[in-house]
């Protein structure tokens, strides 16, 4: 994993981060829904929430669906090619490519490779909300932040090295959710005393 | 764009997989000292994502030079390709592949393989 020059991060002590959609896109729930869970799994394995809000300008994250050139330096090109960009904290801005053919559901077993034009909005989204947390891009295939996404392909779920670099940045979830906790200097010992 | 599933893509947006950056299927093959007609806009794609140093502007030339052959090089590190600076097959599939739009290198430093590799040896020069 790899981090932005100068390892920016949300503030220590600011755990609660708001997100908020452009207004002007007029998204569905079902988008919406889409980014909800691509925030659940980085706050899974962090001590940071993330609470949608409708109050975009003071949101600390910001989601807009934008095509071409719009105005931050960094135009996009139409379907596919670059798929989206975000900025390292505390930017919070995370702009998606308007004119991709973004899928939902993330089900591409039944497409049988006609589809090729064809974008899991998840996995996407849940890449760059790396980024918004100030991960930079990994050269493990298998991590979420890893650059390249091929079309028709869905990677949502954290590799170790995503976990390890978030982790490295912000700790690690103190109560998590049904999941095993996470290893600490405390915890590293089962209760027969021999080290795991 | 959005779609609940994939099939309920309509047919007249069903694309082929050529759009993005297909055009560089073209330069299959290419190496130091050549001239390809096009090639500049292959050094316009490596300064995007960092691979060249965006100081040096962006009116370049067709000429397979030193430059894009570091590029190359820098790439094929950061993507687990063998880094032959040449466009090889496996190199040319990789670039055209839909990606996020930041850098991979920023101020010249690349915290990816290829950063990591500069570290440990003198065998990949510096941009």
């Amino acid at each position: 994993y790899s981090f932005f020059p100068g390892r920016p991060r949300w503030p220590p002590g600011k755990t609660e981060l708001s997100y908020a959609f452009l207004p002007e896109n007029q998204l569905s729930d079902a988008v919406k829904g889409v980014f909800a869970r691509a925030f659940e799994r980085w706050s899974e394995v962090t001590p940071l929430t993330f609470t949608e809000t409708a109050a975009f300008t003071d949101a600390d994250i910001r989601v807009g669906f934008f095509r071409g050139d719009h105005g931050d330096g960094e135009p996009f090109d139409g379907a596919l090619g670059t798929l989206a960009h975000a900025f390292s904290p505390p930017n919070g801005r995370l702009h998606m490519d308007g004119d991709e053919n973004w899928v939902l559901d993330g089900d591409f077993l039944s497409s049988a490779g006609s589809v090729l034009s064809a974008t899991d909005l998840e996995s996407v989204a849940v890449h760059e909300i790396g980024h918004i947390l100030g991960l930079g891009h990994s050269s493990l295939e298998g991590a979420i932040m890893y650059p390249t996404l091929p079309p028709v392909t869905r990677k949502v779920e954290l590799a170790d090295d995503d976990i390890q670099g978030v982790q490295d940045l912000y700790g690690s979830n103190p109560n998590p959710n049904g999941t095993l906790p996470m290893l600490t200097p405390s915890n590293q010992k089962d209760t027969s005393g021999s080290a795991i | 764009h959005f779609f609940p599933n994939i099939s309920s893509i309509p047919r007249t947006l069903v694309g082929n997989g050529s759009a993005g950056w297909d055009v560089f299927q073209k330069y299959l093959g290419s190496h130091t000292g050549q001239n390809v007609a096009g090639l500049s806009k292959l050094k316009n794609y490596f300064q995007r994502f960092g691979y060249i140093n965006a100081s040096l502007g962006s009116n370049f030339t067709d000429d397979f030079d030193d430059l894009l052959e570091s590029a190359v090089k820098t790439y094929q590190l950061n993507f687990n390709l063998k880094p032959t600076g040449e466009l090889d097959a496996p190199t040319i599939r990789h670039l055209v592949i839909p990606r996020c739009g930041n850098a991979d290198i920023v101020n010249g430093s690349s915290a990816m393989n290829a950063g990591k590799f500069k570290a440990n040896s003198t065998a990949v020069p510096a941009h």
